[in-house]
């Protein structure tokens, strides 16, 4: 009968897009703004 | 009614190599920018504790109502991230300015003392992010080349 | 042959250096001078040299992971492990971006620097990176691990599009998402290029040629950032012409990946691994589904095309697509009037390529020439041998041996163009059982749902089914066509297995594509169809049970 997807860790009712935060494939989470890389200006890469 | 098909050998190969790739983890830090100070660790914490990402943290309206001392904390410490491009919107949204010479952000003290089209100078705050304490500077002279 | 003498120590040792100068953070002030060693140590001299310094740096970067998963063979690495491995990875990648960024001349006449050379380096080094891999999957087999290989690639794939400045394009990036300026467009189009040659080392790297690779490859495909720049399309207004060239990247990468599970989705009994790359495929359509709709609606032939007939909950998501824009009514909606949706009469917009599996002219003309005049009389009674011809011709051409079966694809395409060539020839009228009566096009639905075998219908139907999506023509064609050929079926036999075809999509969990379900509801509710006094409905009671379950939820 196939896979609940809708178990799947994915808010399927979400209005905004999902692939920004999608942690991938095999993770049941998504990824909370401290994980997402950004194309930050270069200035702010401190370290 | 199709029946089911007899895998070839190369499937078999294809297989035997899935099933061994099957044991190496992927890690999400794996596609992840190395992080010099928060690493991705998965960590168990005690299951009161919030386990999912909080609903909106990921908007500027959520960072807007984060107070300085978090916006700085995330700023320094989530270097490279989504999370340091929002924390910065809401530190200049709360008149914070950037200084890209001494990577410290600044807010006028008061109105400054005199202004030219290269700077301005007078009395400023500042964030120390090495004493990690907000200092007064008077007499500062704020270049506009260093204005992010 | 075998590399100059000397080559290895003298890589080794800039090698080495090069980790050291990453890890004290000093990497952009001292690349120059790390340059200038290159340089001295003769690296840099020609084509050849230049060659085997990557090849040669991937290779110790790889040994230098692999001894360090050595060191914890067992159970999850530990992040302290797993961060040792990347400082050695991030520098190499790192050198390897700076001297993309530094390649090519940049004179201070034009405005922005030549990228034609960054992105022949760059192409060069990812194909020397890809075949390293490959050598690696026949020389270590089972013992092959991904780690090294995808972090180089999505690191690089990340610093390369997080910082275009690293091309040497406008630090701006797209930040006005509102408009693009005549540099955003030239961005874009270098950013296309990086895109290409990175698809272009995924194809290399796919999963039947280096299965050991599979997982990392499907995360790659699901990053974020490499569906951004594959699909999305921002910033607004984007050349139209290169969000469907990435499109175009992305749907061939899904085939490749379908191709890789289809044996074995095949069997539906999925040996664990199989399995585990399967869900995570789900999940990663169920994204697609969710953010980029019209992409599945544009290349769902191409899918379906490759899709094997049990993977129905993944084609189910497939056809389950449609234009974000439009309003579906609800299927169980009482005496929902589908006919009298406007949408119904649009055909579904599409650019991809479809029918170009029937180019073998001689068919193509006799096929015009039946739907046109009803001759060659020939032609029907030819029609199934010609199928099982160019299936057996196909297989063989692709290294396979004869078939039995009928070459899905080929198949898939007859019905879409013979179900085109019905509307265009039915409308202004509306679709409707009466219309498409008597019909040639008919004519020939009707000869290959009576004279196929129960396999070659399930295909035909199969075929037929897959148009059933959201509101459009084809759906409102495609379904009255099946109604049409379960109410005219000469054995009860072919209304069975117009059922099965139906209902094995319907019993799947969700999602269940739009057309599916209007359809079915049609069946069973319209009296023509004496759908329940078929004596199939009742042949078992779990079946009978399954069909009154069935249908209360669709009526």
């Amino acid at each position: 009968f196939g896979t609940d997807l809708t178990a799947l860790g994915l808010n399927l009712t979400a209005t905004e897009k999902l692939y920004p935060s999608f942690a991938g494939p095999w993770s049941d989470r998504t990824l909370s703004v401290h994980e997402i890389d950004y194309p930050v200006p270069p200035e702010y890469l401190i370290s | 009614p199709l029946g089911p098909v007899s895998l070839s050998k190369s499937c078999y190969y294809q297989l035997a190599m899935l099933d061994a790739a099957a044991h190496h983890q992927i890690y999400p830090s794996d596609s992840q920018r190395l992080r010099l100070y928060l690493p991705a660790t998965r960590y168990q914490s005690p299951s009161y504790y919030p386990q999912t990402v909080l609903p909106h943290s990921d908007t500027a309206e959520f960072f807007h109502r984060l107070s300085t001392e978090t916006l700085f904390f995330i700023f320094y410490f989530m270097e490279g991230t989504k999370a340091q491009y929002l924390a910065a919107k809401a530190l200049k949204k709360q008149s914070w300015r950037f200084h890209t010479k001494y990577m410290m952000w600044f807010q006028r003290h008061e109105e400054p003392k005199s202004i030219t089209d290269e700077y301005e100078q007078g009395t400023y705050i500042y964030f120390d992010y090495d004493k990690w304490g907000q200092r007064k500077k008077e007499g500062f002279t704020f270049e506009y080349r260093y204005l992010e | 042959e075998g590399d100059p003498p000397g080559l290895v120590e003298r890589t080794e040792k800039l090698l080495r250096e090069w980790v050291g100068i990453h890890q004290s953070g000093q990497t952009a002030k001292m690349f120059p001078i790390f340059v200038q060693q290159m340089t001295v140590h003769g690296i840099l001299k020609t084509d050849d040299l230049v060659t085997r310094f990557f090849r040669l740096s991937t290779e110790m970067c790889v040994e230098s992971c692999y001894r360090l998963l050595a060191t914890q063979p067992n159970g999850p690495n530990s992040l302290e492990l797993r961060t040792k491995c990347y400082e050695t990875l991030d520098a190499f990648t790192m050198l390897i971006v700076l001297l993309i960024k530094n390649s090519g001349s940049s004179s201070s006449t034009n405005l922005t620097p030549e990228p034609a050379a960054k992105i022949n380096l760059l192409s060069k080094i990812l194909s020397i990176i890809a075949n390293v891999a490959i050598k690696d999957q026949e020389t270590r087999r089972a013992e092959f691990q991904h780690l090294a290989y995808y972090r180089i690639l999505i690191l690089l794939f990340i610093e390369l599009n997080l910082s275009p400045p690293m091309l040497g394009l406008p630090t701006q990036g797209f930040n006005n998402f509102n408009q693009m300026t005549a540099n955003d467009v030239f961005a874009d189009n270098v950013q296309l290029q990086v895109l290409y040659e990175f698809s272009k080392t995924l194809r290399l790297l796919k999963p039947s040629r280096v299965p050991s690779f599979a997982f990392a490859w499907l995360d790659f495909l699901s990053h974020r950032l490499f569906v951004e720049k594959c699909l999305s399309g921002q910033p607004a207004n984007r050349p139209s012409g290169n969000i469907l060239k990435g499109w175009a990247l992305y749907a061939q990468l899904l085939i490749d990946l379908i191709k890789f599970e289809a044996p074995f989705l095949r069997n539906v009994e999925l040996p664990p691994s199989v399995d585990l790359l399967y869900k995570g495929t789900l999940k990663m359509f169920l994204v697609l589904l969710h953010d980029f709709p019209e992409f599945l609606c544009e290349y769902c032939y191409s899918l379906c095309d490759v899709i094997p007939c049990n993977a129905i909950q993944l084609r189910n998501l497939v056809l389950s697509a449609f234009p974000r824009k439009m309003r579906l009514p609800d299927p169980f909606t009482p005496n929902l009037k589908i006919d009298q949706l406007p949408e119904m009469s649009q055909p579904p917009k599409t650019s991809a390529l479809q029918n170009n599996l029937i180019s073998t002219v001689t068919f193509k003309d006799e096929l015009d020439s039946f739907l046109k005049t009803r001759s060659p009389v020939s032609f029907l009674n030819n029609l199934v041998g010609y199928l099982r011809a160019q299936s057996n011709q196909i297989a063989l051409s692709l290294g396979g041996s004869k078939m039995n079966s009928l070459n899905v694809p080929l198949l898939n395409a007859l019905v879409l163009y013979v179900g085109q060539s019905a509307i265009s020839s039915i409308q202004p009228r509306p679709i409707s059982l009466t219309n498409i009566a008597g019909t040639t096009q008919m004519d020939i639905f009707q000869h290959l749902a009576t004279k196929l075998d129960t396999e070659g219908r399930y295909l035909f139907l199969n075929a037929i089914a897959n148009q059933l999506r959201y509101p459009n023509s084809h759906t409102h064609y495609f379904s009255s066509a099946l109604l049409y050929l379960f109410a005219v079926a000469p054995s009860e036999q072919i209304q069975e297995q117009i059922t099965r075809v139906l209902v094995e999509r319907l019993i799947i969990m969700r999602p269940h594509p739009w057309g599916l379900l209007v359809t079915f509801i049609e069946l069973i509710k319209n009296p023509i169809f004496k759908f329940w006094k078929h004596e199939f409905v009742r042949c078992a009671p779990e079946i009978e049970k399954l069909f009154e379950s069935v249908a209360r939820s669709c009526c």
